[in-house]
């Protein structure tokens, strides 16, 4: 039996918020360690990879190993019918056909209880080796979704270069061109608002604007966002999670 | 403005 109690149901509000546009069936597999779900866009150029250790959720238990075949959507719905600050507990059974939600209200005796019922999803699964990158960014989620968000006004491409100090992003659009350089920088009092770049390799790498623009959506959940890249090889975007991550695989662009 | 590569030509199927 899995029984999981989040102290606040925004953690989860906000993950099914961030994965939600990217792919419509995920099987969440809880194990006594927590929740991961690993799942790839109908494209095959975005993977999402998301775990919620155990040290998220006030209690957790799972006594044997369970699927849940959600439907994104459906799951989204309901999870948006709970307020951020309730209570969240998600039941299934050993074998279960539904997944259960409930929402408690903390200061008022307020229960609200859903159940959604569970799909049987045929997924391909990737073996993501240890992937090595020769460039790391930590940087404010924040302006790097302002980024995303600003270059994808120009063109459906966004191209990351990254030289010894300095991430340069860059558009070249049918009406025009932009660019934003962002440097190091290191912000004592507030660190969330620093900037490191980790550079074993120079990087030139080409994106769709698209699929940054979705993974954007996954602001919400950290301060920070860590930027993996190596030549010729999927970027890696990733936002903690109190005990855990929420990760995105991201293909890139090359010449025609 | 490029040719967007595909996921399943750096990771195998498990």
């Amino acid at each position: 039996m899995l029984e999981g109690k989040f102290d606040e149901a925004s953690l989860l509000k906000k993950v099914i918020d961030a994965m939600k546009d990217s792919v419509k069936l995920c099987n969440f597999n809880c194990t006594e360690n927590g929740i991961s779900v690993q799942a790839i866009d109908d494209s095959r150029v975005l993977l999402i990879s998301l775990l919620i250790e155990a040290g998220s959720f006030e209690d957790y238990r799972c006594d044997r190993n369970i699927v849940l075949g959600l439907e994104m959507e459906s799951l989204n719905k309901i999870i948006k019918n709970g307020n951020a600050s309730d209570m969240l507990t998600l039941v299934a059974e050993d074998s279960p056909d539904a997944l259960n939600l409930i929402f408690e209200d903390k200061r008022r005796d307020r229960i609200a209880e859903y159940s959604l019922k569970l799909m049987d999803i045929d997924q391909d699964f990737l073996k993501i080796e240890d992937m090595k990158f020769d460039a790391v960014v930590n940087m404010p989620s924040a302006e790097f979704a302002k980024i995303c968000r600003d270059m994808k006004t120009l063109s459906e491409s966004l191209q990351i270069i990254i030289t010894k100090d300095s991430v340069k992003f860059n558009s070249e659009g049918d009406f025009g061109s932009g660019s934003v350089v962002i440097k190091s920088f290191t912000d004592l009092e507030k660190t969330e608002e620093s900037v490191r770049i980790t550079l074993e390799k120079p990087i030139n790498l080409t994106f769709g604007a698209k699929y940054l623009n979705d993974i954007i959506k996954s602001t919400p959940l950290a301060s920070q966002v860590t930027i993996k890249l190596c030549d010729k090889q999927p970027a890696l975007f990733e936002y903690q999670l109190p005990s855990g991550y929420l990760r995105f695989y991201l293909a890139p662009k090359f010449e025609d | 403005s490029g040719q967007q590569s595909n996921l399943l030509s750096f990771f195998g199927k498990k």
